[in-house]
């Protein structure tokens, strides 16, 4: 399983359609501060389907939508699409080619889809629980979270664990 | 679920054993149970020497250690179960030089099995990745991602891939 | 003390304002008070704009714009109530390289009122300091202190001060 | 006032005496991680009263005495003296220099000294309430502390206010 595409419209900063391609190599991704890089971060948790706003430095569900800048209006919804190669068939979906879309609306509604098909949060869940994607995400350390895995208590140490059984 | 747990644990152990040493160039780095008879409400103790120091709370960890700590345990959970993704947003702000070192050492061959996203602000790590993903604000308020890649030899041959 | 309050309050918004603007090379940033009608039980509330972008909730900063943010309000209170001593504590780790010399500028000018000392990994901040002081363990677990003076240009005239 | 020596001895990672002029210029502190680089802030902090083990990243108070190495043993006691020009006489005490020193036993014991005389951790505080080096302390910030200044209440951040007042 490995992440090959992602495409970011209207998540934070990204107000323009923003696409890259991944293929295995190390990315580093470099640039003055506040640019956008952790909300690159924050655009593929939230494509993973974080429900917690607070896990991506926003206040509400509808405060990841762009909200404007000098020269543009704020957007009506965000939308975060992620394309995963399935050629090994680990995540449980018939196609070798898996993608992940979320989108958000600024009255609150949520959309998600799988391979463009409309279905529930609840569904992207089922599709990344055995992944190594699932919700107690080691493998995504956030800025200034790094101290986090040492500081943490010795119960939310044990998840990570049942994680990776 | 209980023989699993206790099999993954002893995996993560080992390998924890194993990272921690070659991060920090020495020392010992172990995990423990709080509670090993009751596998299924169990927590997970962390215990280390730094090299040339004697053994202490985490605590008392300076702030480098503890982010060179931390990240053995992640790649150690990340050994026993990979992940398709790993993103390390600023880990490496923390390390002095010959810890950055050992640290893009040890993500450079984890980068083999993951596809590892690495924001920095530090040269070294900047220079031993292959990608670079130039983020600017060319328009204010508006994020652009450029990916730049190697070709032949270093920062000389970077180019801008076009429609990435 | 109301009236001191007051004053001092005024003073270190203005500075602020000043602060901010040098730091971020644009924008703006105040300070208000939560209850103007009540002095003695008031609270001090943060407001910024970061160049090129509209005005937003302090939570929504980078990681790099709260500690410029947080530094342009720390010297704004220095520059109303200098300190014989300033610390500073690697707070220049999360910091791009643009914004660490506006910082290292800001820093210069206020060292000539206070005592600074910088703890950093950042080269740029060791290149500015004309006094250096080495901090190592050639023993294990045990820490020294090593001064070295910039004499007449760079670092190649840096020389362990004997006896310091 | 000026602060112009520092003397360190039994204290964390200060096995040796560690002794320190300062002549105003601006001094990076440059080292490996963990070679007790942040130990003297605490150092300094502790000497100037800092009442909280807590602020000292200890868990008590007589954890801050050095507790052995592996060659040596652990110290008995923990002393930390600072040294003050006070030509322009801010210090409510009548020397042109003026020390400050703090030590702590084994047994919790406190000592405190004026200018060499014993003294009460109080007529501490008092010599250095006026000074800008007294409690709120907005000019030492420590290792991951910059954000605190932001993320601090309303009410925390007036406290700053009053401290330059
Ligand atoms: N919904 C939104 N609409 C528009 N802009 C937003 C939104 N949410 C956050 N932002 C802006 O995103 C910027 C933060 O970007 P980000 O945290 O990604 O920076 P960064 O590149 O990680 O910087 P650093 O190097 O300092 O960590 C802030 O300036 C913030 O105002
Ligand atoms: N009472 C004590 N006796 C002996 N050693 C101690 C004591 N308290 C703390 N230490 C040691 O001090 C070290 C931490 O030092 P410090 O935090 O000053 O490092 P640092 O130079 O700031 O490193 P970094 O660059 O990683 O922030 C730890 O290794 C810790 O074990
Ligand atoms: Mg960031
Ligand atoms: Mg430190």
């Amino acid at each position: 399983l490995r992440l090959k595409r992602v495409r970011i419209v209207g998540f934070k900063t990204f107000a323009e359609k923003t696409e890259f391609d991944l293929d295995g190599e190390l990315v580093a991704i470099v640039g003055p501060n506040g640019c956008g890089k952790s909300n690159i971060v924050d655009a593929i948790l939230w494509g993973l389907g974080e429900p917690k706003p607070r896990n991506l430095r926003a206040a509400n569900a509808t405060e990841v939508i762009f909200a404007g800048s000098q020269n543009r209006k704020a957007h009506s919804y965000a939308e975060v699409m992620l394309l995963f190669d399935n050629e090994d068939g680990s995540l449980p979906v018939d196609t070798p080619e898996v993608s992940i879309t979320r989108r958000v609306h600024r009255n609150g509604d949520s959309e998600y889809f799988l391979n463009k098909q409309a279905c529930r949060q609840k569904d992207i869940f089922d599709v990344l629980a055995d992944s190594g994607l699932g919700k107690a995400g080691y493998a995504i350390v956030g800025q200034k979270e790094i101290d986090a895995a040492l500081a943490a208590s010795a119960e939310d140490r044990r998840a990570w664990i049942d994680e990776a059984a | 679920t209980r023989d699993r747990f206790a099999t993954t644990f002893e995996a993560v152990k080992t390998e924890f054993q194993t990272l921690f040493t070659r991060l920090f160039g020495g020392g010992e780095g172990t995990i423990m149970l709080t509670k090993p008879d009751n596998l299924l409400e169990t927590g997970v103790e962390v215990e280390v020497t730094v090299p040339g120091k004697t053994k202490k709370r985490l605590e008392l960890l300076s702030g480098g250690e503890r982010a060179l700590a931390a990240s053995a345990l992640i790649f150690s959970l990340l050994k026993v179960k990979p992940s398709p993704l790993v993103i390390f947003d600023e880990v490496d702000a923390p390390l002095d030089g010959r810890n950055v070192e050992r640290f893009i050492e040890v993500m450079r061959e984890f980068g083999k099995r993951s596809q590892f996203l690495c924001i920095t602000h530090n040269n070294l790590t900047i220079e031993a990745s292959p990608i670079w993903f130039g983020v600017t604000m060319q328009e204010p308020g508006i994020t652009s991602v450029i990916p730049y890649r190697t070709t032949g030899g270093q920062t000389a041959g970077r180019v801008y891939v076009q429609g990435n």
